[in-house]
Formats: C-alpha cells, structure tokens, sequence
C-alpha cells in the first residue's frame, strides 16, 4: 500500500492512499485503503490521514477518523491520537500495520507497529528525508 | 510557511530484513522521486490535492510498490486495486475498489470525488465512470510483475501447508496465530 498526506501553503489538508490489497486474497475483499475514515481521511481543522496494514482492524476502528476526532473533540495532539490508535487501539484487536499523518500546523507522525514500513518527508525548506524501517 | 508533504510506500511482502542493498537504494529512490514531484506542486503554491495526487501517482507508476504496476494477486491471478482521495477543505472524497483496468487507481478516486455525486465506486462500474472521464485503462497483464507472481504461488503452497497441518490439531493452531506476519498486504 502507498499513501500521502499534505498540507500546502493555503493551509489546506489532503490525504491519499492506494493498494493492491493482500497476496492471494479472495470473494472480493477490499481492505481500509478505500474506505473513507478507516484508511484516508481529510479535514482542515485537524488532520489528514493515510493508513497501510491489516486492512480489517483499521476498519473495525475506522482508524483515520478517530484520530481526527481524538484531536477535534479530545483536544489530543497530532502524535498522542496517532500513537494510541496506531499503538494500543488497533493491537488490542489484533491487528498491525501504521499510518502518516499531518495536522493543520504541519506537525507530522508515522508510527507503526511492524515491519517493512517505508517512510519519507519532505519539508518547505525541501529537505528529505527518506527511511526503511 | 509550514507546508510539508509525508508519504509511506509499504511494500507488503519485503520486509526490511530481506532487504539487499540494491533493493534499499531503488525504492529510496523511488520514495524520493514521489517526494520530489509532491515538492514541486507545494512549493509554486499549489494545492495538497495536487501534491499527493503526483506522488501516489509516482508509487503506483513503480514495480516495486503495492499498488498500481507491482500490485500483489489474488487467489485468481488478478491485480484488484483499491484507492482513495480526500480534500480536508471541503471534506469531499472519491474512492474507487476491485478495478482491474485503470492504471492509475487515485486518479480515478480523484475523479470520482471531483466530477461525479458519489463517494465510491467499485468494479465494471468505476472502470466505465474512470474511462469517460478520460483516465487511462490499460490491459490487465500491464500489472503483472514477476515477484508478485511469485509471492501469489508460494501463498498458495502455505495455504496446502495450513490445510494439511488442519488435519493436526494443536499444531496446526500453533501454525496459524504464530504466522500473522503470513498476511501479505
């Protein structure tokens, strides 16, 4: 699964995500990627937010949403919602993967709880940066 | 100014420690080339929409990531592909799942949330909507890679290993909830 998150100059959120889905998978699965809240969300008040991982778990928590919601309603930082959900919510059921995320102020996370994660950033003074966790 | 572009390309079945370093420097590059052009749209002012668009765009043109060309198989031998787009201005959203055809999957999510009524479209029907609005189709074998298919066959064979050792008891269990990382996506 592939992603990305923004925000541009005019202060504007935007969050995309697209996959292949699972190896050998069958009866039509479709994972979180394409579920809006679970796997992608947007909103300029808080943050915009892109998953990849066990498909399933990410909806049974709607994954994007919540974040988003922790932050809109809970006054929870950027990083603290991400965190709880990425780490303790979604493990709870079972399930793995991580997201990207950036808020209204341009602070951004990626966490994740398993392997083969692949991270990059770039900032407005153009520096990358690019990992393979 | 504090704008700022962040991607992730997982790449489902490679995982780091599998990793050669021929393979670490191809998809940094790849990363880096989807940051770049996401870049480009930011800095001249454009729009967040635009930037991830470019660089969803660019992970999908790739092989080495799951989505688009490179993309894992089903059980039958199919690429189906999922994608989706959200604006945080507006709130408004386009999703497309289970297309075959369209070679780049968040174009026609994008598509879907700025030129139709709808959230999500799946199937014949999304591929239709994506072609009349003159996003490219391409043939299914264009998604083919060789690795995927190889990934496909060998979780085919777990598959018979998990239903011979079904037959066992204990062992078989064991089998099943100690290979969660066996998920491939």
């Amino acid at each position: 699964t592939v992603g990305a998150v923004a925000l541009d100059q005019h202060g504007n959120l935007a969050a995309a995500t697209s996959t292949g889905g699972m190896t050998n998978k069958k009866y039509g699965r479709v994972g979180d990627a394409p579920i809006i809240g679970a796997g992608t969300y947007a909103n300029n008040e808080t943050c915009a937010v892109s998953c990849t991982g066990w498909g399933e778990y990410f909806i049974r928590v709607v994954v994007a949403k919540t974040i988003s919601d922790m932050m809109e309603f809970g006054n929870r930082s950027l990083s603290d919602a991400a965190n709880e959900v990425m780490m303790k919510r979604v493990p709870a059921l079972g399930g793995d993967g991580g997201l990207i995320a950036v808020d209204k102020n341009g602070n951004y996370t990626m966490p994740f709880n398993t392997e083969g994660m692949y991270r990059g950033v770039v900032k407005a003074d153009g520096s990358i940066v690019v990992e393979i966790y | 100014n504090k704008y700022v572009l962040v991607i992730h390309g997982g790449a489902g079945t490679i995982l780091k420690s599998k990793m050669t370093p021929e393979k670490e420097k191809a998809y940094k590059e790849a990363l880096t080339l989807a940051l770049k052009n996401g870049y480009a749209i930011l800095q001249k002012g454009g729009s967040s929409l635009d930037a991830v668009t470019a660089a969803v765009t660019v992970m999908e043109d790739s092989p080495l990531f799951n989505a688009g060309k490179g993309a894992v198989f089903t059980n039958e031998g199919r690429n189906e592909l999922d994608a989706a787009i959200m604006s945080g201005k507006d709130q408004a959203a386009g999703a497309v799942a289970g297309v075959t055809t369209i070679r780049n999957p968040i174009l026609a999510a994008r598509a879907v949330m700025e030129k139709s009524n709808h959230v999500m479209m799946v199937g014949a029907g999304a591929e239709k909507f994506a072609a009349s609005q003159g996003i490219k189709i391409v043939d299914p074998s264009y998604f083919y890679t060789e690795e995927r298919w190889r990934g496909l066959q060998n979780a085919k064979k777990e598959d018979s290993l998990k239903m011979e050792l079904d037959h066992g008891s204990k062992k078989s269990k064991a089998y099943l909830f100690t290979n969660k990382d066996n998920k491939f996506g």
